[in-house]
């Protein structure tokens, strides 16, 4: 799984821009700042350098249009196709088009954030095709990322100084911010953030990422988390479904997100107390919604505590240690679901199959058990 | 994306038209004859295994729900296989 290259690329190292127009949807100086900072992205790994200039031919031509615009590559109204580049080279070479008839925004996830899709489209203009790694900025399809705390993707910079090389000119003495790489589903070792269900799935969590397991495929689909959720935190801490309400409850230190479908729910994110936690819980492990008894599970270190979801309170007499009610269990709980009847324990990179009615192990499994591998 | 399951059965004529211009857009699907035609291995139902692979989808060759769900993602413009 790894980028792609066209195999084509500039032979200078000095390449000019050019905004030949702007969009309605946003403020000239928010376009600017957002083109710009999208050149910087390759820039900053690279030897390249990016000069603008306001009239002429530049080596990177950049237009807002819509449907037919003169390259035989129509846009396609509102949705689909976002935006599109050429790769190196005279004419249209380096440009890039981007749909007007889409919303873009400056960095809301309310609409396509602008600086996101340009970085992608200059990542072509440079020399680069599409990467089948998801979560690379050069993945064909759009997600929303946060441009104030973007960070090019490990596979995007392996691939941009497979073209140009490293940032010659870099300070060595700044410590820039480690690219983000992508979790491999089959690395034994990965210990995940959390699993839940939701109306029939099984979703994984880890760092920014998810795996979705759906009962009829076979293999689980992975995509950002913020592409199914984008107002979803990372790295969470736990995750649980309840049925009664059809959602999908996210936790992150003291803040609990919900969302149903893909939607998020209203009154959301709320705090820990409101799920019956003492304020002193900063944080959970893990969380595991029991179908037969109703009950919810927070793992919080050796301990843990449970929630009575119909009546909305913490049950009296709680916490209480972990490895009381799951026999053998002496390490901290890192994610935890049902399936089929069984309770799956997550423990570092092992998943314990228990009976939580009698407590009873029944099986030790490796991470990537439900992973198919 | 929607959570919930898209059950086979909702694919409809609109969307394999749909597919089918996504594949040749994408995926330089073309419109082939030949022996491996005649022989059952429809050009669609190869390039759409390609597109499952790519995106890491279970590789069925037919249009099902998660291929689907995928192909109506916004994306950028530029196919995925170069020519």
């Amino acid at each position: 799984a790894r980028f792609s290259i066209y195999g084509r690329k500039w032979q200078k190292r000095s390449l000019t821009y050019r905004i030949e127009n702007y969009t309605p949807d946003m403020s000239v100086a928010e376009v600017d700042a957002s083109i710009g900072k999208a050149l910087q992205v390759w820039a900053k790994v690279t030897p390249l350098r990016f000069t603008r200039i306001y009239s002429g031919i530049a080596d990177i031509m950049i237009s807002f249009v819509r449907r037919e615009h003169g390259d035989f590559n129509s846009f396609d109204g509102p949705g689909n196709t976002l935006a599109h580049a050429f790769a190196p080279g005279d004419g249209l070479g380096g440009d890039a088009h981007f749909d007007d008839d889409e919303s873009f925004t400056f960095r809301s996830s309310r609409g396509v954030v602008l600086f996101i899709v340009a970085a992608h489209e200059f990542g072509h203009s440079l020399g680069l095709g599409h990467s089948n790694v998801p979560g690379a900025l050069m993945y064909p399809t759009y997600s929303y990322r946060n441009p104030d705390t973007f960070v090019l993707p490990q596979d995007d910079v392996r691939g941009i100084q497979y073209l140009y090389g490293p940032n010659s000119r870099k300070d060595p003495s700044v410590d820039d911010p480690k690219p983000p790489t992508t979790p491999d589903a089959c690395d034994s070792n990965m210990v995940l953030d959390a699993v839940t269900t939701h109306r029939g799935e099984i979703i994984f969590f880890k760092d920014s990422f998810l795996w979705r397991s759906f009962p009829q495929s076979q293999t689980p689909q992975q995509s950002l988390i913020r592409s199914l959720w984008p107002s979803a935190p990372v790295d969470i801490d736990a995750a649980y479904e309840s049925r009664q309400l059809d959602t999908v409850f996210l936790f992150k230190g003291r803040k609990v997100w919900a969302f149903t479908g893909n939607q998020p729910v209203r009154g959301y994110p709320k705090t820990l107390t409101a799920f019956g936690l003492p304020k002193g819980v900063r944080k959970i492990d893990a969380a595991l919604h029991d179908v037969n008894s109703g009950k919810t599970l927070f793992f919080v270190g050796n301990n843990y505590f449970s929630y009575d979801e119909s009546r909305k309170t913490m049950e009296q007499g709680y916490p209480r240690l972990v490895n009381q009610a799951f026999a053998g269990l002496t390490r901290r709980v890192t994610a935890a679901f049902q399936h089929k009847g069984y309770t799956y324990i997550y423990s570092g990179p092992y998943v314990y199959e228990y009976d939580l009615g009698t407590g009873t192990r029944h099986r030790e499994l490796r991470n990537s058990y439900f992973l198919r591998c | 994306t929607a959570v919930l399951s898209v059950p086979l059965s909702e694919v409809s004529v609109e969307d394999e038209s749909f597919a089918k211009n996504y594949l040749k857009k994408f995926f330089n699907l073309t419109e082939e004859e030949g022996p491996a035609v005649r022989r059952g291995i429809s050009p669609v139902n190869k390039k759409l295994a390609e597109m499952q692979r790519f995106f890491g989808l279970q590789i069925t060759g037919s249009l099902d729900a998660d291929t689907l769900a995928m192909m109506k993602k916004p994306r950028c413009g530029v196919p995925d296989e170069q020519v």
